[in-house]
Order: structure tokens, then C-alpha cells, then sequence
């Protein structure tokens, strides 16, 4: 079950958006779903560099500008030891 | 909307009128650049992208003609997908003359890409969409701002919009959705946004989660429910995906609602479970099933509606 702590351990959060965003206009239900597997697995990711990095190591400010073109704005990340979790606007 | 970030794939799930796809150029130039992964870079002799995996799939818009760009019809979106990916199918699952069908979009599995043994995965996919959510427990994900500000600043860290999604989660226990009888690290993520609708990202045992996303304006109200955890592994064999679906379903109580489920292993005993679920959803009728043998996958779609 959740605890409040839960309130004050993101990753990062944009307190402005947050404060602001209207979602009047989001009027429609179904969601597009894309998943995209690089690799089979963590363990396939090669070290094209010498060291290995993954799709992890992009910064969130990288993940702003791709998802600008989705027109979706992130809201807040929580990040576990595998797996960042990005809440987006709309 | 969501968006989950692993070592080596990524989920993004996104409502509105978003345009999910646009981002494929810029999201693989972007891994080229900063990883220098081979797999961003187009196939010379094909001209396009061949990772080991590419899933893209929706339920029918409720207004296509509102979406943007090739949003608003299924076969431009194929069409967009195609010129990215090798070796990819479409489907359209569920009846052709219904406005309730699903669309799905696979590309055949990069086999080449596998370079090491894999320890058992238990890779699985639950989704629920739901329509014509009860309109007194479509309230419940409807918050005035205001009334919980004394509260917001004695937590100085957060803001209201994600106080709000919290207490939303707690008032309708959609933090228990799975038994967690492995004791599994529970970590936690929710907004309520303005005028209303809300959104959560629950994460278990630190590589599993679950997502919702709810809009409950009367006259299109909507529900869905994504998971990836494995049920059967997290409760210690004390719970199955139908008592999951129940359990959502109870929090919504749709008009009509669809499941998808998709497995690496048709053999799986969840699997087993999920096809025989018909007489297992109190209320509901069980209108279609449908099962895919998608390469390594088995997917099973069903469509159910309130009994009348």
C-alpha cells in the first residue's frame, strides 16, 4: 500500500506545470500505445563507447524534447533501481 | 500519459489528442547520439530500423476526427510506422462495423539481436478499457483545487495536483490492486488534474508496474488499466489476473469494457486462467474472444458489456 512518503521521493517534478495545466481540452479516452524493446535484454546492450550506457542514462531534459513532439509535458519521474516512470501531461 | 524508461526499452503511453509517433525520428537520432547504439541507425540496404521489438496498438478514438496529423486514421499511422520499421504487421482485432474494435501494429522479432541466455521472463501484458464508467464512481476521480492547500504547504515539496492524485489513490484503493505478498518495494505516483481526471503510475518490485488513466466527463467517460506485473509471482501464487481485473472493475463499474492480454508463454496457467474468464466477470456478458499467435506472443482480446 502506498505511504505519504511517497509524496516527496520523485526524481524530479515540475512544480510550475503542475501549479497550471488545464486539461479541458483532453476530451478523448483511448490512448496510443507504443512500446519499443531495443534489445531483448539489459544484457544485450553492447559498449559501443567501452562503457556500457542504456536508455537510462539519457537525461530527462532529452526526454522533454522528444516527448514536445508527442505534445505531452512531464508532470513528474520516480525512479526505482530498473526503471524510471515518467507521469506526462494530457 | 506515461512513459517508462528500462536500460533497453521503453513504454510510452499517452491520451488526448497527443502524436505519439512524430517522436520516432528525434527518439532514435537521440539514443544514436548519446548511446551510440548500431540498432538507431537506418539498415543501409532497407533504409530503415530493425530492433529487436516494436509494439503499437489503440483502442478506436472515440472522435478520430479530433486527433491530429496521421492520428486520425489507422492506416496512415501503419503506413507512418512502415516507413521506420522492417517487418511489420497490422491488425485490427475485434468487429470491423463496431466502434469499440482494437487496432495493433507488430514488428516481427529481431532473433538476431539475442545475444545471451535469458533467465526465465515472465513477460506479460494486461490491459483494460474501459467506457461508460458509473457515473458515482466516476466522481471519485473528480477534485476542486482549493481544498487541500493548508495540507499542500506543510508538505512544502509537493504540489497539489499530485496531493490530490495520492488521496485518490488511497480513497479507491487502487494501491491494493495486486496482493503483495512477496512484501515488494511499492513506489508510487499520481496526479489529479484540473477540472478533473487522473492519472498514477505504481511501480512493484522495482521492474514491475501498473498504470492508470481516467477522464470521467459524463457522456465519454473512460478508464484504463495497463500492468506488466506478474501476478502470480508477486502474491505468491494467492492471486490471478481475473481477481485483478475484478478488482478494477469494481473501482469503474463500466458500461463495456475490452481486455487484452498478451504472454511470451501460451502454456502459462494465468494464460490458461484468462481463457476461460467469461463466466468469471460478475454482471458482464462476454461479447467477443479472440485469440492471435503472434510469433513468440500469444495475445487473447475479449469484449464484454453490462448485462442487462
Amino acid at each position: 500500500t502506498v505511504t505519504e512518503k511517497e509524496l516527496t521521493n520523485h526524481t524530479y517534478i515540475d512544480h510550475e506545470l503542475s501549479a497550471n495545466l488545464d486539461s479541458a481540452e483532453a476530451f478523448e479516452g483511448p490512448e496510443k500505445l507504443l512500446e519499443i524493446w531495443f534489445y531483448a535484454d539489459a544484457q544485450d546492450i553492447p559498449e559501443p563507447r567501452g562503457t556500457k550506457k542504456t536508455l537510462r542514462d539519457i537525461e530527462v531534459a532529452k526526454w522533454v524534447e522528444i516527448l514536445k513532439l508527442v505534445k505531452c509535458e512531464v508532470l513528474s519521474v520516480r525512479s526505482t533501481a530498473v526503471m524510471d516512470a515518467f507521469l506526462l501531461s494530457e | 500519459s506515461s512513459l517508462f524508461v528500462y536500460d533497453h526499452k521503453i513504454t510510452l503511453k499517452t491520451c488526448g489528442t497527443t502524436t505519439t509517433l512524430l517522436c520516432l525520428q528525434l527518439l532514435f537520432d537521440t539514443i544514436n547520439t548519446e548511446l551510440g547504439w548500431d540498432v538507431c541507425k537506418r539498415i543501409e540496404s532497407t533504409g530503415k530500423y530493425f530492433p529487436y521489438k516494436v509494439f503499437y496498438s489503440r483502442r478506436c478514438f472515440m472522435f478520430p476526427l479530433k486527433q491530429r496529423s496521421i492520428h486520425k486514421n489507422w492506416s496512415n499511422e501503419v503506413d507512418y510506422l512502415n516507413t521506420f520499421f522492417s517487418c511489420g504487421r497490422s491488425y485490427l482485432v475485434g468487429r470491423n462495423d463496431e466502434s469499440n474494435h482494437w487496432n495493433l501494429y507488430v514488428t516481427e522479432t529481431n532473433k538476431s539481436m539475442v545475444q545471451k541466455a535469458k533467465s526465465e521472463d515472465p513477460d506479460e501484458t494486461l490491459e483494460i478499457l474501459m467506457t461508460g464508467l458509473d457515473h458515482e464512481r466516476a466522481k471519485q476521480f473528480i477534485r476542486k483545487r482549493g481544498l487541500c492547500e493548508q495540507q499542500t504547504a506543510e508538505k512544502s515539496e509537493e504540489d497539489e495536483g499530485h496531493m490530490l492524485g495520492f488521496n485518490i489513490t488511497k480513497s479507491t484503493k487502487l494501491d491494493l490492486v495486486y496482493e503483495n505478498n512477496i512484501k515488494a518495494a511499492f513506489h508510487h505516483d499520481a496526479f489529479a488534474f484540473t477540472p478533473c481526471g487522473y492519472s498514477a503510475n505504481m511501480m512493484l518490485d522495482e521492474e514491475y508496474y501498473y498504470t492508470l488513466h481516467v477522464t470521467p466527463e459524463k457522456g465519454w467517460s473512460y478508464a484504463s488499466f495497463e500492468s506488466n506485473v506478474p501476478v502470480a509471482k508477486i502474491s505468491q501464487g494467492k492471486q490471478d489476473n481475473v481477481q485483478v481485473l475484478n478488482h478494477v472493475l469494481q473501482v469503474f463499474q463500466p458500461n463495456d469494457f475490452c481486455v487484452t492480454f498478451f504472454t511470451k508463454d501460451d502454456l502459462k496457467e494465468s494464460y490458461s486462467r484468462y481463457m476461460q474468464i467469461g463466466e468469471q466477470v460478475p454482471g458482464y456478458s462476454r461479447r467477443d474472444r479472440i485469440i492471435y499467435d503472434l510469433e513468440d506472443y500469444q495475445l487473447l482480446y475479449m469484449r464484454f458489456e453490462r448485462s442487462l
